[in-house]
């Protein structure tokens, strides 16, 4: 219903523009409803209901759209807009498989920050490559082919990974 | 409602295998190609997806243990979920299904799905069988059905942001 | 023409099978000519060159097609083909922007293996994050924004770096 | 043939810097955004590139150096590649471009291209206006104007695995 999508909407972009700010200290983001344009030949496009746009931009830059950002600012981006939307609308759990993978060190911190505090109510698996998102997880577990082709489950310790 | 434990059996790489869900963040690790995606596809599989591009293969049976060199196929893939943690007064199961009452009144519940070669598929709640109507509808009442943010598979977390306008919105009603 | 190309699909075919074996132990990799199937409605696809099909096998396993391969696997087949491309024509230069990104700490090892090995004649500038790939390099050199959206280049010595 | 230096000016985020390019493997790195993939532009883009999604760009003007909060846009962005070691006898210049002939005893060559806000585009060769087909030409001597395997841009290299049968032909034919 109109109702409804307009209020999740006001919630969403709210908490969008806090998330983005704690991941770029300094940016601003926000969600624009924006009308479908017209087709190529100048039918309306029939849709009633307006589209969501996204505008991010990090500290002290003057982008004119989100597909001038990095490979890591896109990822970081796409990350508040996850984040913001399990705030309004919590699920018990979330599989997140090697999201971290474009960041840097100094974004991984601010990723892995917010993570711990959206794991208080709800139970994240993290799939990840990176030591530093393996640092600060609950818990740990492997999953090991040592007969070829055929995965096994065990439980990990950090100390027992291969120092890099 | 959290995530209790899993059990997989011919699901994919994983031959038998069962995993404890503990609280707040798991990290999941291990070396290329040793499965992880894999525990990604068993728990959207026993949670009723039904697309295959999702499940990264071509046709549904491409789940089903593929042998290697030294073993053989399997004939079956199960994969039993259980939740823990209900509120029984959520759990509104409709009449229509003739699952029996108790199960509103459980805190735990154990979801399995099994698919044949043959591709005849079974879906059970407590080793009752059921339909897929049933546990879609039995999941809808704890969120842990929903899409939206609740899995992002490996290298689509870019999704959203090259979606067009049109479809953000699609995808941002899903979560509403 | 048509001698040309099945001359350098031999050569390719030739070297995709040896560096897909540096890269997976055990493993086998081919290229195969296929027919471009007939289009929905039965008619044949004017088309008359085959199509190149890959096939990979992980050490162990019995994968029905590479869709199947994991992400780290799949980026691996990836690159032995790319290499194996650099091998038969190489070029003076590659650039290569983050491909090291899906890797594990053992694999990113058998990339720089044979990236060093192909980069003894001929310049490749390698984007990462990753230590292990930094480690190799013969020269490094790092991008910074210490004024916020105006990029700077500065010389690195790997000790500069943070440790993780 | 080897790349000797870049100079580059109002560039994406490059307001003015220079790039040495030494031999073997150079590492590139830096914190996400500061412009490592922008240098990756910088060079397809000297070497001739017309596609604007190639280089992340909805319309090849924004390229040009946007300004940050203290500083305001460019109106030109110029890149000027230096390269060396090359083998006169390999050098053939058509005659049609008027080039003068000394161009093709040097060792080595700079190849410049420019873009005005207002859409004008210029490609020189050591200084001297040319044409675009003229750097395509030389380069086409030295391969290192052929894409296929020279340039892997960040999210790409899955591509080749991804693409259909025939498409994988093409790409492959166009490194032969
Ligand atoms: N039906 C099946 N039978 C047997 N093995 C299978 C089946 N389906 C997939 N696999 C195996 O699972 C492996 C992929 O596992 P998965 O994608 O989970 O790896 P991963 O741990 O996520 O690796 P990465 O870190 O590279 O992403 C493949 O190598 C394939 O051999
Ligand atoms: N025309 C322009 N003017 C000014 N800045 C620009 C312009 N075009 C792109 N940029 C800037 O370049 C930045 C992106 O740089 P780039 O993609 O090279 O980052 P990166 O170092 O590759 O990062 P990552 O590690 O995340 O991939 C954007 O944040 C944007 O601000
Ligand atoms: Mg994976
Ligand atoms: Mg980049």
């Amino acid at each position: 219903t109109k109702e409804m999508f307009s209020a999740t909407y006001q919630e969403l972009q709210q908490k969008f523009t806090e998330v983005f700010g704690q991941f770029f200290p300094g940016g601003r983001a926000e969600l624009q409803l924006v009308d479908e344009p017209p087709a190529e030949n100048g039918e309306p496009s029939g849709n009633q209901e307006p589209g969501i746009e996204i505008v991010a931009q990090p500290p002290g830059k003057r982008l004119k759209s989100i597909t001038m950002l990095s490979g890591g600012e896109k990822t970081l981006t796409a990350m508040a807009l996850l984040f913001a939307s399990f705030l309004i609308r919590p699920t018990p759990f979330c599989l997140l498989d090697e999201i971290d993978a474009p960041l840097d060190e100094e974004n991984i911190g601010r990723f892995t920050g917010v993570l711990k505090e959206l794991a208080q109510n709800a139970q994240f698996l993290v799939i990840t490559h990176n030591k530093r998102t393996m640092s600060i997880a609950d818990s740990l577990f492997g999953v090991t082919m040592e007969e070829p082709g055929v995965s096994k489950l065990v439980s990990v310790r950090l100390g027992d990974l291969q120092p890099v | 409602m959290h995530l209790k434990s899993m059990n997989m059996m011919g699901f994919k790489s994983f031959a038998e295998a069962k995993i404890e869900f503990p609280e707040g963040v798991t990290a999941v690790v291990g070396p290329n190609g040793s499965g992880k995606s894999n525990v990604v596809d068993a728990i959207l599989w026993v949670l009723g997806e039904q697309s295959t591009k999702t499940l990264r293969s071509e046709k549904m049976e491409d789940v089903i243990f593929n042998g290697t060199e030294l073993r053989k196929p399997l004939g079956m893939a199960e994969v039993s979920l259980v939740i823990g943690g209900l509120d029984p007064a959520m759990m509104k199961l409709d009449g229509g299904s003739g699952l029996p009452s108790e199960l509103t009144e459980a805190q735990e519940m154990m979801i399995t799905r099994r698919l044949y070669r043959n591709g005849e598929s079974e879906y059970l709640i407590n080793k009752i069988h059921c339909r897929l109507k049933d546990i879609r509808s039995l999941l809808l009442d704890t969120r842990a059905g929903s899409k939206g943010h609740t899995v992002i598979a490996q290298g689509q977390i870019d999704q959203i942001l090259n979606a067009s306008p049109q479809d953000r919105r699609e995808l941002i009603e899903e979560t509403a």
